[in-house]
């Protein structure tokens, strides 16, 4: 069957990846599975959080402003305290 | 700024710290020197008082490592990752790790070891991350001179332990102005490339037409060899350059780059040597001219010709009826010339010679 979805483009598995560890690390995101749409979800938020924290434009979004602070050196520890 | 959580803090305060391993990018006494001076950061402002060991446990652990080294929280090679601490606590707790694959240094190269290390004393000694971007416990790493502490760090630091009895002057550095402070007014403003750059304090927000939130960045992050204020500023589009005026000196960026030769005086336009400081600064596109505001008057420069017109200086007054007799900050659209005193902005329109609109100063900042 004839099918438009497109594999997702390796800059964009790049910023996911990314993002995923670095919201795991510094915003307390839960590593490991979740059910799907879950975890989206809780990416978005984790997305957020780290955009409020950072006076960015609260998108819940990896545009292009939060993938480069991500890609900024930095300390090591958590920005939310646990 | 903020603490970890139940304001987690030493009991006492005089604290024990050792090094435990160097790293070989710097002499030995380099690294010493450079803790030792991290740690008086904050015994500067605290009653604080920090005790080196060799041996044995210390409060404040602090080694360098590289990827997995001990603690369950690897490093990830050069870049990223810096460094970690952790705060006050027996065991681990104060224990202060860098990253050995990068390179620290004691000046603006790579990653400066005193001012990552006195980031890490501030985790050390219960501080979290602040989202001041003028703080020294902001998590992303920039290089900066002087005294690291901000009012903000202080603040944070002083409601833990209260303040330092017998304390010398220091100079903190200032905390970030607010974009919708009601009472914000600007240092300066310009076009730079379709964007606009407002100037305030040591940092300056950056507005792209589809950026909707300003960003808000300090002047030494982008511009290292501009001061960190900045009194007047234009664009002139014709030969792409933006003038930054600070004190009697000036600065021509091309983009994100200094032109070649600058700085110079500003007595090369023409200026009286009177003149020691310029409000505002605004290139008049449609006629080539730059109007340079100084105190109550302003100069009218020919940017063709390279020189000052005749019959300036003239009164602000007299010439912009309603917009007082000071400006700070200036910018041209369209035939409205925008001028800001403190928190309100004028809209005075060339062709009807009058202004128009009244609004605040930080309306153009989306507040």
């Amino acid at each position: 069957a004839y099918s438009s979805a497109k594999p997702i483009s390796t800059e964009e598995k790049d910023k996911a990846v990314l993002a995923k560890k670095y919201l795991q690390r510094f915003y307390g995101m839960p590593a490991g599975l979740q059910r799907p749409g879950k975890s989206s979800d809780l990416m978005q938020q984790k997305i957020r959080e780290m955009q409020e924290f950072f006076k960015l434009e609260v998108t819940g979004k990896l545009d292009d402003k939060t993938v480069e602070l991500m890609e900024m050196a930095r300390c090591g520890v958590p920005d939310v305290a646990e | 700024y903020n603490h970890f959580p139940r304001d987690l803090k030493w009991k006492t305060t005089n604290v024990t710290f050792r090094i435990l391993n160097y790293t070989p990018d710097l002499k030995k006494k380099v690294v010493d020197r450079a803790v030792r001076k991290a740690l008086n950061v904050w015994s500067k402002v605290t009653p604080l008082r920090f005790t080196k060991t060799f041996d044995g446990t210390a409060d404040i652990m602090i080694s360098f490592g590289t990827k997995e080294h001990g603690d369950f929280n690897p490093f990830d090679g050069p870049e990223g990752l810096l460094a970690h601490a952790y705060p006050p606590g027996i065991g681990i707790g104060g224990d202060t790790h860098f990253d050995e694959d990068e390179t620290w240094t004691e000046d603006y190269h790579a990653f400066n070891l005193f001012l990552v290390a006195a980031h890490e004393f501030g985790h050390a000694l219960g501080m979290a991350h602040s989202s001041d971007p003028g703080s020294l416990m902001y998590p992303v790493y920039s290089y900066a001179k002087g005294f690291p502490l901000s009012e903000d760090d202080i603040e944070g630091i002083q409601s833990l332990y209260g303040e330092n009895p017998d304390h010398e002057k220091f100079k903190p550095k200032p905390i970030a102005p607010e974009k919708c402070d009601p009472e914000l007014s600007f240092d300066a403003i310009t076009e730079l490339r379709g964007e606009t750059i407002i100037f305030k304090d040591r940092f300056y927000w950056r507005l792209h037409p589809n950026m909707p939130e300003p960003e808000q960045t300090l002047i030494k992050n982008t511009w290292p060899e501009i001061p960190n204020k900045v009194d007047a500023a234009y664009e002139n589009p014709e030969r792409d350059v933006v003038i930054i005026f600070s004190g009697i000196k000036m600065w021509a960026l091309n983009g994100y780059t200094l032109v070649d030769g600058y700085p110079k005086y500003i007595h090369k336009l023409g200026l009286p040597k009177t003149v020691r400081k310029i409000d505002a600064a605004v290139n008049i596109r449609d006629t080539g001219k730059t109007l340079l505001f100084v105190d109550e008057e302003y100069w009218s420069f020919d940017e063709q010709t390279g020189t000052m017109d005749t019959g300036y200086p003239r009164s602000i007054e007299d010439d912009f009826p309603g917009i007082g007799d000071e400006v700070d900050a200036a910018a041209y659209h369209y035939g409205y010339l925008n001028l800001y005193h403190e928190h309100t902005q004028f809209e005075y329109s060339y062709s009807a010679r009058k202004v128009v609109r009244i609004m605040r100063a930080n309306s153009i900042l989306n507040c």
